[in-house]
């Protein structure tokens, strides 16, 4: 018998449902379009061309599926409770912001209702006040060192503008004030103008 | 320290040290990739100019000298864990590619996957000391995913026990592998075998292309740089051309299929198998879109936090542009999606171990799982870290787009792997297709597992629309 299922959208594990189901429709679609190209002509290569764009569409519920599994399976081997709470918003943000940008596949298969995907929309800005304050502490965290970055707008100091001057100064074509192409073509054209 | 960065980490309301250790797997592994990582950032013999200021040529040469020093640094240091090398190999490389990453990336894991014993004992010593220096040559100019569309041939001559590699065609010519132009003096080729009048299917071969010592180019062997690209410019992307050059019948790599003296053919185990060495880089890519994400996103949103523009409400200061609800809604969720990444890329890699585990044990049950699954997350997450790459780097307005935001370097470097190691439509094709034979296996009452357990359940699976 159908096992009715409830999504709680601030719930990951609920989440990880709803885009397991959403997996298995597509897959079921897909397979079932394959089944009915297959009936309708003879070369089953043919069939499976006409139906790629439902394979590949099943795929990457699958692999989204798997993603947002294991995103939620990891919040649970987190020990520290402040680490855990800020990775459960970030698990919050990406199920539901995926949710959002797929919306059709949860209303159609009556995983969501349409009051749930306006919660969803709510919810996902709501969790980017909350992840606002810890922004910086998030990207620290990589611990990514200045020259593996390799970047002046990404510095840890964040003294940007002045590094940005600097590193400019450097560019080959400022190894002289005046490039030497001004003597060898501009001025002679000014000359004869 | 930037007053804004400065008050930001004040605000955190946690220990990024904490998630760190997360990340790593461990606050002694953190302490470890640290220590790691001072061994180069304190050598000023890897120092070297901005490469943004440097010729192709020049590039290459630093890249070069880089890679030769990190060699014998490692062995100097006797770093042979192979966490611990990626360590010191990524400091070493920053945001750049190094032309010797096949040879340590695909050639000496291939021959260690395919090759026989013996074979193992010859060759690896030699690319370990790297007297021998290969790439993994599989891409042809106009063929790729496709591999049973390769058209370089080795035929089998049981007179004298050699292979004949041949380019036949124009399209043969083998196209892109790194490190082939004028780095490498091996090849592992694949190619057609055909013995005795049959054709057998793609097949590994080493196949030696430069002279030892000189570095020329052997006799039948045309081999070349193939020009400036979007990027990568410090590896020497190569093309290689065979003329009915010859090979003893001892390099073919046998661990699996074999030909025998006489050129009778033994079909391997698993056709699956020759697959191993993509699916080990399928599931390293898993990581890369991880890390590239994360660089990217480290980046624009420090800038983010710095800089100030227009104004929120009339009067008052210009705000951060972090605080517009728009770049956060560009960047927080890619932020999330670098961390989802990050976990799975490290699924993958364990995952990857226990299956390759149980397939040297004899026990090829979960290849086809694995095989399904990395093609699948390769191409999800690098479609997903190239979309974002780019969409950081366009937050992060006009200095974006100069070099020394990094960012055009992130994208260039990663944006090849949507279409390497198996083009992303391709990959998820093949993934459907195990989802689909999984999908008939449980219509006909079989259940599935791993990954897919929850086609087992589809009729149950009805959710109930919640009414708020």
């Amino acid at each position: 018998a159908a096992r009715p299922t409830t999504v709680h959208i601030n719930d990951p594990a609920s989440l990880v449902e709803a885009y397991k189901v959403r997996a298995s429709r597509l897959v079921e679609a897909a397979a079932k379009n394959l089944q009915g190209e297959l009936n309708r002509r003879e070369s089953k290569e043919d069939a499976w061309n006409r139906t790629s764009v439902d394979l590949v569409r099943a795929s990457e519920a699958h692999c989204h599926y798997v993603v947002v599994k294991l995103f939620t399976a990891k919040l649970s081997e987190i020990s520290d409770a402040a680490v855990r709470a800020i990775m459960t918003s970030l698990c919050l943000l990406y199920a539901l912001h995926g949710i959002s940008k797929h919306t059709g596949d949860f209303l159609q298969g009556g995983i969501l209702t349409d009051a749930q995907v306006t919660q969803v929309y709510q919810q996902v800005k709501d969790l980017l006040a909350v992840i606002r304050p810890n922004a910086v502490a998030l990207v620290d965290s990589f611990d990514f060192h200045d020259s593996h970055l390799g970047s002046v707008l990404g510095r840890y100091d964040g003294n940007i503008y002045e590094n940005m001057f600097e590193w400019a100064k450097k560019s080959p074509l400022n190894k002289t004030e005046v490039h030497e192409s001004f003597h060898k073509h501009l001025k002679p054209m000014q000359a004869k103008l | 320290m930037n007053p804004d960065l400065r008050r930001e980490r004040e605000a955190a309301a946690f220990q990024p040290e904490l998630l760190t250790h997360v990340l790593d797997g461990g606050a002694e592994r953190t302490t470890r990739r640290r220590e790691i990582e001072a061994l180069v950032l304190n050598d000023p013999e890897f120092q070297h100019e901005d490469l943004n200021f440097l010729s192709r040529s020049q590039r290459y040469e630093v890249a070069i000298r880089k890679s030769a020093l990190m060699v014998m640094k490692l062995r100097e240091y006797g770093i042979a864990d192979p966490d611990e090398i990626y360590w010191f190999k990524s400091m070493c490389l920053g945001t750049s590619v190094g032309p010797l990453n096949l040879h340590f990336g695909m050639f000496i894991p291939t021959i260690k996957n395919q090759g026989t014993v013996d074979q193992r004992e010859k060759w690896l010593p030699l690319t370990c000391g790297l007297q021998i220096i290969g790439t993994y040559a599989q891409t042809e100019m106009g063929h790729g995913t496709h591999l049973r569309g390769l058209e370089t041939t080795a035929t089998y001559d049981p007179a004298t026990q050699e292979f004949i590699l041949n380019s036949p065609t124009v399209t043969s010519i083998k196209w892109w592998p790194g490190g082939l132009g004028k780095t490498s003096n091996h090849a592992i080729v694949l190619a057609q075998l055909y013995t005795q009048g049959q054709c057998k299917g793609l097949h590994a071969f080493i196949v030696p292309i430069r002279q030892l010592g000189t570095h020329e180019p052997l006799p039948g062997i045309t081999v070349g740089d193939i020009g400036p690209k979007f990027g990568y410019d410090e590896m020497d992307n190569g093309y290689l051309k065979m003329d009915n050059f010859r090979i003893p019948r001892e390099n073919m790599l046998m661990k699996y299929a074999k030909v025998e003296p006489d050129g009778t053919y033994v079909k391997p185990l698993n056709d699956k198998l020759t697959y191993g060495t993509m699916v080990f880089i399928r599931s390293i890519i898993v990581g890369d879109s991880a890390r590239s994400l994360s660089r990217a996103c480290t980046i624009a949103i420090r800038y983010s936090a710095v800089r100030h523009q227009s104004e929120l409400k009339p009067g008052e200061p210009e705000p951060q542009i972090l605080d517009y609800q728009t770049q956060q809604y560009k960047l927080f969720p890619l932020l999330a999606t670098a961390y989802a990444f990050h976990f799975v890329g490290a699924y993958m890699k364990e995952t990857y171990l226990r299956i390759t585990g149980d397939i040297s044990e004899g026990d090829l049950s979960q290849l086809p799982e694995l095989h399904a699954l990395t093609a699948g997350l390769k191409a999800f997450t690098s479609w997903i870290a190239n979309a974002g790459i780019e969409e950081c780097r366009m937050a992060c307005g006009g200095h974006g787009y100069s070099r020394c935001s990094g960012l055009p370097d992130i994208y260039v470097t990663f944006t090849p792997s949507c279409t390497y190691e198996g083009e992303n439509t391709v990959m998820m094709l093949q993934t459907a297709r195990f989802l689909v034979k999984c999908y008939a296996q449980v219509s006909s009452g079989q259940l599935v597992s791993g990954m897919v357990s929850y086609l087992n359940d589809l009729s149950g699976q009805r959710i109930q629309p919640q009414q708020v």
